[in-house]
């Protein structure tokens, strides 16, 4: 499971 | 207000839209897994995904009976494969999560089509429908000024978010513009034959 980049709105 | 609006008979709410929300929430909020943010960002995600699915059942399994489907034609495959395509093409990074994530904002921007069309094919809405549509726009239509601000203050600036939020605004303004001038005034919104 890679990690996206880090999105802080909904 | 969907929740109420299920519960009574006639509900015009297009279960195409509810479906395709259901799938961005899903799609986005898949970073639950990989970062936390903060207990408010992580609550909302939840509760935006329990409720996108709480309503899809709703209106499928619960309330199916009252589902207006000879209305609700939109053909979804003509949003789905256009927007998994570009999810590929334009994204920031070429990663499976972050594909998915392009893909629901890409999504999210058109998702309330299916119900336009319903309306556009019925030719009406019942009040508290487009009092929906209007806050499910407003939503959206806010981050702009919100975008505008983090870009000036906090040199934040997302692309795609960006495009595709300006999209999504453009396609409610025509609603917005039958909300103002009918709903507020007390009328019931009908478009002409």
């Amino acid at each position: 499971f890679q990690k996206g980049l880090k999105h802080d709105e909904l | 207000l969907l929740f109420l609006r299920s519960w009574s008979t006639r509900a015009r709410i297009s279960g195409k839209s509810q479906l395709l929300f259901a799938l961005v929430f899903t799609t986005r909020y898949l970073d639950l897994f990989t970062s936390f943010i903060s207990l408010y960002n992580t609550s909302m995600k939840l509760i935006y995904i329990a409720c996108s699915y709480a309503t899809v059942y709703l209106i499928y399994m619960k309330f199916k009976a009252t589902y207006d489907g000879n209305h609700d034609t939109f053909r979804v495959e003509f949003l789905i494969v256009p927007v998994g395509g570009l999810s590929f093409l334009v994204n920031h990074d070429f990663s499976p999560l972050e594909i998915l994530w392009t893909f629901s904002i890409y999504l999210e921007s058109v998702a309330i089509l299916p119900q336009l069309f319903m309306i556009s094919k019925t030719g009406e809405a019942e009040t508290i429908t487009t009092h929906y549509l209007f806050f499910l726009g407003l939503y959206r239509a806010l981050y702009l000024v919100n975008w505008i601000w983090r870009y000036y203050f906090e040199g934040f600036f997302d692309l795609i978010a960006v495009v595709a939020g300006v999209v999504q605004t453009v396609l409610y303004c025509d609603f917005f513009y039958l909300y103002v001038t009918k709903v507020l005034k007390g009328k019931k919104l009908s478009l002409p034959a």
